[in-house]
């Protein structure tokens, strides 16, 4: 969804 | 991934694996609080719920595992080893972890980038771990004396958040549109609950002694 980060950290 | 990510991230499994030797060669968890041990495994099973829907790197699920497994493995040890849980500080270990829980979980419902069930969980787990050293902290004071382990082990947890931020500011001038604001203050709020242990530490390290916190 926008605005949602995409979660590559741990 | 940049280098100051990826040696965050090696400096938080080293922290780990400093504790589960120490626990594993001492056969005894004085000094650890198991309190914020569960913290950390609350905090790693509702941020890495997206284990089962995404796949972003080999790297990122490996190392999810890793933390998820180790973490279980420190809290059986304190709990259920036979040696190692007679070592436990229970008397002194007496936060209340509710006063976290709770007041993390209706910031996640307030603040957050999407009302759903995983995006609240993982808004929760992110206020959760800046917070999860909290009952370790009031361990050590309590018990004055720290051992080196523990000591280092603290100054990993330390160094790995710190790495984290310059990695977040590298990021921030290389990515376009890169920003997540979220994390980033909860993550600045998580380093600073360090840097007072972090004088401490330095302090004793450069006059070559044992580390003791004041009263």
């Amino acid at each position: 969804a926008a605005g949602v980060c995409a979660k590559d950290e741990l | 991934m940049n280098i100051f990510r990826l040696a965050g991230d090696m400096t938080h499994l080293l922290s780990i694996i400093v504790l589960l030797l120490k626990i594993q060669a001492t056969k005894s968890c004085a000094g650890v609080s198991l309190k914020t041990q569960e913290l950390y495994a609350v905090v790693f099973v509702t941020r890495y719920l997206d284990l089962f829907y995404s796949f972003i790197s080999l790297y990122n699920t490996v190392m999810k595992i890793i933390f998820l497994l180790t973490a279980f493995t420190i809290i059986w040890y304190m709990r259920k080893h036979k040696v190692v849980c007679q070592t436990y500080d229970k008397e002194q270990d007496t936060f209340r972890v509710l006063f976290l829980i709770v007041p993390c979980f209706v910031l996640a419902l307030l603040v957050n980038h999407e009302m759903s069930v995983t995006e609240v969980l993982w808004t929760f787990s992110i206020y959760l771990e800046a917070v999860a050293i909290l009952p370790q902290l009031v361990l050590l004071q309590r018990t004055k004396n720290v051992d080196n382990l523990t000591g280092n082990y603290i100054f990993m947890l330390g160094s790995y958040r710190a790495l984290y931020l310059v990695n977040w500011v590298y990021r921030y001038f290389t990515e376009l549109g890169y920003r997540q604001w979220i994390v980033w203050v909860s993550g600045t709020v998580q380093t600073c609950v360090y840097l007072d242990f972090f004088y401490y530490y330095v302090q004793a390290w450069r006059n070559n002694e044992r580390m003791k916190l004041p009263g």
